[in-house]
């Protein structure tokens, strides 16, 4: 199961609709402080269908959707959709035989969300599920956001081991 | 349940043992258990750089505690290895020593997994197969370029 | 008591207010008090990045929250300024024109205070009037190496 | 009131007397990661008088003494010199009229610790007194630690209070 692409729109500073190309195994994202790059982490985390805020850096889900510059007004949905090669199977279930894997979330302001695979609406559920068994997921150690080193070195000891039990 | 943290823990100290060495070039580090009671155990991380002899971490370099971290952060990726990793500036502290075996771990484990990884670091992406270059021409909307090294190089300059 | 703290609140947002465009090439920040009670209030970082829009802290990018937080340190320094200010690596986040705008600022500050500034940044360390160089030849133990600024960048990428 | 010259012995990793020589205005300390720079700046925070241990990265006091490398043994006491140029007066009180000052502090692994001012036996309390006015101590912002941008961030609004209190 290969990403293949990543497709933003109206989400934080990506504002216009983009797609990002990512092929080949070692892929990397450069550009100026504040240009957007964390962003697109946040995008991945927030389609796999992370529900807390704070993991976004955000102080509500809202925060999410592109609030303005100086020269653009807000807009009032945000938009990711990830598009898996799926050729090798790597995923079970239904959707197993599917070359090709498209997971997608859509929000409003009013806070709700809605969920699409394939572009067939869905649950956030069955977005969870067909990440069961992949090591994939908003929290899963497959995401090493831009404080995940200052984390595992300030932990005491306790905290240490509910990252290992996360884990597991 | 007593056997799954045992096992899960066995596994990520083995994966830790391996990985810091390698990061560092030498050197030693494991995992050690605290407490009488497996299920109320906290975790403890002792590591060595190559020629030190310190034993908890606390004394180490800001670029020592970082790469220790990374080593810990791999090995729990090993545990439950998904097809793709999303790096945010993981090489940050270090200097181009330690990135240099660094991006040199991460070209071993692009064999198995894609590695998509945001770094400012000159060496880190020059293994890159792919540049995605983000900038903000105008102020506050995010766009993509097409970059090879020579151009990020110069574009991460300006 | 509840003047001296308004004192010390309006001077360091003053300084605030002329260090965070200095710094950023641009933008306008200021601090807030939250909070009826004078002597109970705390106190919130208002933050716009040059074009950007947003409001407090927490959505900016690690380099924007790093150079804020530089802003602010050195207000609260020229509150009490001291003959000289040691700086712990401080550029570590920030891309090169943020560095270029920080080491600028250095270069200002250092004509009435003397700045003792660790780095691994190329172009902090053009600024230097001298540098200093250490270096672990023999593993574990420290000393010194005077150097010039080629020779750093080159004893850095060993 | 300038500073001239940081003599360290037997200070965590600088086991053997060593002089940093502090000329000019602009001086930059450069080298690989874990080679002994932030040390410089424990030094200093130290023979101002730094009583605690975790803000030196120790659990305690006695981990500023060199405890051994692969090649070499412990050691029994670190010891830690400034030398100002207080040819322009910035001094008040009675060292007001010296053109030299030195402040050091020397200890052993029993926890005790012996001040000198000018090469005399003094308390700790009349370094702390030396630097009142001047904007210098083991907690003021002339000290930016490795992770003091990290401490304001990340700090909640009273926490930032009580950071301008110390000031203050
Ligand atoms: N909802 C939103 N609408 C508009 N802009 C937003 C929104 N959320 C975040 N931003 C902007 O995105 C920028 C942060 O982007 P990001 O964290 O991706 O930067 P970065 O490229 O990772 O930079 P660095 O190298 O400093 O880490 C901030 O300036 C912030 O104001
Ligand atoms: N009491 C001690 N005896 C011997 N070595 C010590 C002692 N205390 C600390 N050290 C060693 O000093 C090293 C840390 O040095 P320091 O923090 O100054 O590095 P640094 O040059 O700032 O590196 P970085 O660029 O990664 O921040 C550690 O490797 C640690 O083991
Ligand atoms: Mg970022
Ligand atoms: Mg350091």
């Amino acid at each position: 199961m290969r990403l293949k692409k990543i497709k933003l729109s109206g989400f934080k500073s990506f504002v216009d609709p983009i797609t990002i190309p990512v092929s080949g195994n070692l892929i990397g994202i450069v550009g100026p402080n504040g240009c957007g790059k964390s962003n697109i982490i946040d995008a991945v985390r927030w389609v796999m269908g992370e529900s807390s805020a704070k993991h976004l850096r955000g102080d509500s889900m809202a925060d999410v959707i592109f609030s303005g510059s100086t020269a653009r007004k807000p807009v009032g949905k945000a938009s990711v959709e990830l598009i898996f090669d799926n050729s090798d199977g790597g995923v079970s279930g239904q959707y197993a035989a599917y070359a090709e894997i498209s997971i997608r979330r859509e929000a409003g302001r009013d806070g709700q969300s809605d969920y699409f695979l394939n572009r067939t609406r869905c649950r956030r559920k069955d977005i969870t599920d067909l990440f069961l068994g992949t090591g994939l997921g908003p929290h899963s150690y497959s995401i090493l956001e831009q404080n995940a080193v200052t984390r595992i070195i300030e932990s005491k000891p306790e905290e240490l081991r509910s990252f290992f039990e996360e884990a597991a | 349940t007593r056997t799954r943290f045992r096992e899960t823990f066995d596994k990520v100290n083995s994966g830790f043992q391996t990985l810091f060495p390698r990061l560092f070039g030498g050197g030693q580090a494991h995992l050690e258990l605290i407490g009488e009671e497996l299920l109320e155990s906290g975790v403890r991380v002792m590591a060595r750089p190559p020629g030190k002899r310190n034993s908890t971490i606390h004394l180490l370099s800001g670029g020592e505690k970082a790469l220790t971290a990374v080593s810990l952060l791999f090995a729990l990726f090993e545990l439950n290895p998904a097809p793709f990793c999303l790096l945010d500036e993981v090489d940050a502290p270090l200097d181009d020593a330690n990135v240099v075996r660094y991006s040199q771990m991460l070209r071993a484990l692009s064999e198995k997994t894609q590695l998509i990884y945001i770094t400012h670091n000159k060496i880190s992406m020059e293994i890159a197969e792919l540049l995605v270059g983000v900038t903000m021409s105008e102020p506050g909307v995010s766009r993509l370029v097409a970059v090879d090294v020579e151009e990020a190089l110069e574009m991460v300059a300006q």
